[in-house]
C-alpha cells in the first residue's frame, strides 16, 4: 500500500545542509501493523512528515497505492490527507480555542464519509479513549495524556484506512495504553494498515514488524 | 523538606466544582529521589504544579523547610521558584523564537548563582543531554526528544536543591532515557531532592520510594 524508494530529506539552516533522512527505502503492505523505532533526533517524525505528505522530500519517491505522491493534484492530496491518511501527532496539535469534542470533529469539515455522523462518531470515540466526562474540555483543561488521547480520537474520526500514529502513548500510563493498543489492534483486524513510531519496546514487539531508523537510515528490518 | 497536609484543588467550570485533588498528605526527606505514578487524568501534574508554586491549592498546606508556601512574600516565593526549585515541564514549555542554548539560559535572567558563568554552563548541560550539535535550533528545528531535553537542562542551570520532573524521558528512546535517570541520580548523589512523575514503571524502581496517586487520592506509598 505503501513504497518508500531512497527517500532523502535535509534541512537547511541558512546555506548549511543539515541531512536527516539519507536515503530510506521500504514497503508497507496493506492492513500491516508495523512500528518505526530508533534513537530521539534519528528522524522519525520527518519522515512520518513525509509519508502523511505533510511536506516534501528532498529527494527520492513516495508511492501510496502505486500512486507517485509528487505527482498528485491538489484534489488527491486533500483527498489522502483528509480521508485516506489519519495522523496521530507527537505534540498532538490540538485547537486550544476549541474543546475536546469541537477538536475531534475537526477533520469532518472539509472531507467527510458519505452517511457518518460526524458527532455521534467523535462522541463514541471520545469514549473509546476514556474521556467521555471530558469532551468539553479544552486543551489547557486536560491533562498531558487526557490531550493525548484527544489527538487519537480526531485521527480516527474519518476511518482512515492508513494510520500514521506518532509516539501514541508517550504520556500514558501502561493500562490507559495498553488500552490504546487494543483500540489499534482492533482496527487493524479491520484491514486498517497502522504506522506506528514508538520508544516502548513491550509495545513495539506486539505489531507485524519493527523497521529501525538510525540516523536518518534504516538500521534493522525484521 | 517538604510537607503537604491535606492538599485539596478543584477546577470550576461555570458554577461546577471538578474536585482533583481530593485531600493529598505526605513527606518528602531532604536528598530522596520519589516517583510519582498514577493513571492518566489522575492529578499528578496538578500535584506538581502545587509543589512548584505555580498554582494555589483550594485548601491544604504546603510546607518547604519548614515554611508554610502560602505565607511567603514576594521575593521568596521569587527566590524559591527561581533557584531552589528547578521544573519540568510535562509540555516543556520551551520559547519558540528563542534557540536551545538561549532557552537553557533564560532562568538566569531573573535569578543567578553567584560565581556561575550562565552561558558556560548551558553549555555543559546541553552536552550532558547530548545536544551539543543542535545548540542553536529553535524548538521548531528540534525533535520531540531534543526539546524534552532543552526543557531538562533549563531546569538545571541554576543549580536547584529541589527538581520537580514532570515525565522528563515520554519523548525519549531508552538508551536516551537511561542517560537522564542517570544524571538525576549523579545530581541526587550530590544531596539534590528529585520529585519525578512518570509513566515508565522500570524508571519508577530505581528511584527511592513511589507515591501512587489514584483518582486524587494517594493510592499506595511504599
Ligand atoms: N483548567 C482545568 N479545568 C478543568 N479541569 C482540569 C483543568 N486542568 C486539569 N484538569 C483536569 O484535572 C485532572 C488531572 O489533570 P493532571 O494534568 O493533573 O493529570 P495527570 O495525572 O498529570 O495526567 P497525565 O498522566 O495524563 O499527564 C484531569 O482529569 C484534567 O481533565
Ligand atoms: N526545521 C528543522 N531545521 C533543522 N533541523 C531540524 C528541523 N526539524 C528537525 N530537525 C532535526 O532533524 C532531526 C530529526 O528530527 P525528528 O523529529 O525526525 O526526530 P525523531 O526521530 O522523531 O526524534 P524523537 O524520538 O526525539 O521524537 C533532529 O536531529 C532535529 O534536530
Ligand atoms: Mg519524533
Ligand atoms: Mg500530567
Amino acid at each position: 500500500i505503501l513504497e518508500v524508494v531512497d527517500l532523502r530529506k535535509s534541512y537547511f539552516l541558512g546555506d548549511t545542509e543539515i541531512p536527516i533522512l539519507k536515503g530510506i527505502s521500504f514497503d508497507v503492505y496493506d492492513g500491516e501493523f508495523i512500528s518505526i523505532v530508533g534513537p530521539s533526533g534519528s528522524g522519525k517524525s520527518t519522515l512520518m512528515n513525509l509519508l502523511g505528505c505533510l511536506d516534501r522530500p528532498t529527494s527520492g519517491k513516495i508511492y501510496i497505492r502505486n500512486k507517485d505522491v509528487s505527482s498528485m493534484n491538489d484534489n488527491e492530496l486533500s483527498n489522502l490527507r483528509g480521508l485516506e491518511i489519519g495522523f496521530i501527532f507527537q505534540k498532538f496539535n490540538l485547537i486550544p480555542r476549541m474543546n475536546a469534542l469541537e477538536n475531534v470533529m475537526l477533520p469532518t469539515y472539509a472531507n467527510k464519509r458519505k452517511g457518518v455522523d460526524a458527532k455521534e462518531k467523535a462522541i463514541s470515540l471520545l469514549k473509546k479513549v476514556g474521556l467521555e466526562d471530558r469532551m468539553h474540555h479544552k486543551p489547557n483543561e486536560l491533562s498531558g495524556g487526557q490531550s493525548q488521547r484527544v489527538a487519537i480520537a480526531r485521527a480516527l474520526i474519518n476511518e482512515p484506512s492508513i494510520i500514521l500514529a506518532d509516539e501514541p502513548t508517550g504520556n500514558l500510563d501502561t493500562k490507559t495504553g495498553d488500552e490504546v493498543m487494543e483500540l489499534f489492534q482492533m482496527l487493524n483486524k479491520n484491514k486498517t494498515t497502522i504506522i506506528m513510531i514508538t520508544h516502548n519496546n513491550s509495545l513495539a514487539k506486539k505489531t507485524n514488524r519493527i523497521i529501525r531508523i538510525l540516523d536518518g537510515k534504516i538500521d534493522v528490518e525484521n
